[in-house]
């Protein structure tokens, strides 16, 4: 016979835990593992200027790639070195790579 | 050119031996 006094007993436990929902996040399915919460951080685990500038590069249609430049004027508040670092990031993590020149990056899941 | 081709395959590489 248990007692069963489930209510209030233990003492509040107030936590900020909540929505363990996470909407659709739908396109890529595959990726999962390591989502810490961080609002700049989408499902992937990149940053948001990472993920603008993934984005970017994915939609390039041209076959030598987006340019760094290209880049800047389409993401006006980001400088040079940002994207640099960015483009960097992504290349070592072989989400991108350099086409014509160092300056041109073109995404590795669009063929 | 064959530069592409090369920096696409070296980035794929690294692409799958980042998510392995």
């Amino acid at each position: 016979s248990k007692p069963q006094d489930r209510m209030g007993g233990g003492g509040g436990v107030i936590s900020t835990m909540g929505s363990m929902s996470h909407p659709g996040m739908g396109s890529m399915g595959s990726m999962g593992g390591g989502y810490s919460g961080a609002s700049s951080m989408a499902a992937n685990g990149l940053s948001a200027n990472q993920n603008q500038v993934l984005c970017l590069i994915k939609s390039c249609p041209e076959p030598q790639g987006i340019s760094i430049q290209e880049l800047k004027q389409k993401l006006s508040g980001m400088s040079i070195s940002v994207i640099r670092q960015v483009v960097d990031f992504l290349s070592n993590e072989g989400h991108i790579f350099s086409t014509i020149d160092e300056d041109h990056f073109r995404s590795t899941d669009n063929d | 050119l064959d530069r592409i081709a090369k920096n696409k395959k070296l980035a794929l590489e690294r692409l799958a031996a980042n998510s392995a």
